[in-house]
């Protein structure tokens, strides 16, 4: 699933 | 970036930023819970672990440094600087019972089974219990000072905040990511009861929260 790819929130 | 998530990291600051500045000036870490910050120092760094491998924005980067080295000063403070005021006979909470459960909860439920993304979802549901410790002394010592309140409105605050950061993302861009959520919903509800009694005692009484 996309969320794993880049987590951009802290 | 939207302003309910650039609030929510405000908050978050200004939550450390108030924690670290009580026990600096006050030369005291009474009734701060040191198992709960160094919970968080955990959060931050297995959250942080792509720190060098990921750049989304200096923001980002910024942020995550600043978080990374505020979250070991306070745990310095507490633990090396100012332990001689550390009560930690106050500071008795278990905290197998939390990291048991949330180890075991982020092998069996995240997005991918790689390390990275493992250390990840454990910070997540790590992050929503962290707190307990501190929540937990305050019930057996029966008051906070309010300095000490403060610090938790705002670190209750700032999840909120995600929260509404997390519904605006999903109808603007069609992100949703679950494990986030649901761990940040529960982190949040562990904060009504203090949110009550902050509003109804602090914010009134202006003096220290004596619990019921």
């Amino acid at each position: 699933t996309d969320e794993a790819a880049n987590h951009d929130e802290l | 970036m939207n302003i309910f998530r650039l609030a929510g990291d405000v908050c978050h600051l200004v939550a450390i930023i108030i924690l670290l500045l009580k026990i600096w000036r006050s030369r005291s870490c009474a009734g701060i819970s040191g198992k709960s910050q160094v919970l968080f120092a955990i959060v931050f760094t297995t959250r942080y672990l792509d720190l060098f491998t990921v750049f989304i924005s200096p923001y980002n980067t910024i942020m995550k440094v600043v978080f990374l080295a505020l979250s070991y000063a306070t745990v310095y403070l507490i633990y090396m600087r100012f332990r001689n005021t550390f009560n930690s006979e106050n500071d008795s909470f278990r905290l197998e019972f939390l990291l048991v459960p949330v180890i075991g909860l982020s092998f069996l439920e995240n997005y991918a089974f790689t390390p990275l993304e493992i250390l990840w979802t454990f910070s997540i549901f790590l992050e929503s219990v962290a707190i307990m410790p501190q929540l937990f002394m305050i019930t057996k010592t029966g008051e906070a000072e309010s300095i000490t309140t403060h610090y938790l409105f705002f670190l209750g605050l700032y999840r909120a905040l995600y929260i509404a950061n997390w519904v605006w993302r999903y109808h603007t861009e069609g992100f949703f990511d679950q494990i986030a959520v649901v761990s940040g919903v529960v982190q949040t509800i562990f904060y009504i009861d203090f949110f009550y009694l902050y509003v109804t005692k602090v914010l009134r009484g202006r003096g220290k929260m004596t619990l019921p």
